[in-house]
């Protein structure tokens, strides 16, 4: 898994 | 965003209002766990950290202060202002059961071996067991009030809908991430049990009690 740039979720 | 993630945050959003009223209105914070409460503040203190690193949106960072500013005021009303009426008898579950395992487990399964993200895997697996502390002082007391029902059911309705949510972005993003999967599966499961109660009893006007 990539580390995505920080999350979007709440 | 979807449908799913934003009535998901809103029944959440829902939550933390009820809670506040109801101790605010009650001017009681009877039959609250106090441990649940400081949980849910850690979760929300390492999960909004990047409120300092990085801006998503208005929505998020206002989300994000708002559940903040919530979670360390319901705080303040259960340790300090309505201290007189915190039920510590029967708040007794041992947190330190739950913030080892999850404390470990975020440095071992993560995504990214990094202060923030280890924060935030920390938050996610922490979130899911959160609510133990409350429901096990509900099964010890045996009963708990209408409101704190609703309370309850909204909390665990947000992460529910949650789980929708990411099918739903699976499906039409190709998104996912394993980590608040397993961990939001994990912390519906939790309420299940109380779920069942809430929809034969208390939808049906009974109160909410445990056979003793």
């Amino acid at each position: 898994l990539n580390a995505e740039v920080g999350h979007d979720e709440l | 965003m979807n449908v799913f993630r934003l009535t998901g945050d809103l029944s959440h959003l829902a939550a933390i209002i009820i809670l506040l009223l109801k101790i605010w209105k009650t001017r009681s914070c009877a039959g609250i766990s106090g441990k649940s409460q400081i949980l849910f503040a850690v979760v929300f203190t390492s999960r909004y950290l990047d409120l300092l690193t990085s801006f998503i949106s208005l929505y998020n960072t206002s989300m994000k202060v708002i559940y903040i500013g919530c979670a360390y005021a319901t705080l303040y009303f259960v340790y300090m202002k309505f201290k007189a009426t915190y039920d510590g008898n029967h708040d007794t579950f041992r947190v330190e059961f739950l913030l080892v395992p999850v404390g470990g487990l975020s440095f071992l399964v993560n995504h990214d071996f990094s202060p923030l993200e280890i924060l935030w895997t920390f938050s996610i697996y922490l979130e899911s067991v959160a609510i133990l502390p409350q429901l096990f002082m509900i099964s010890k007391t045996g009963e708990a009030e209408t409101i704190t029902t609703h309370y309850l059911f909204f909390l665990g309705l947000y992460r529910a809908l949650y789980l929708f949510n990411w099918i739903w972005r699976f499906y039409f993003e190709g998104f996912f991430d394993m980590i608040a999967i397993v961990a939001g599966l994990v912390q519906t499961i939790l309420y299940c049990d109380f779920f069942y109660l809430y929809i034969t009893k208390v939808l049906k006007g009974k109160k909410l009690s445990l056979p003793a």
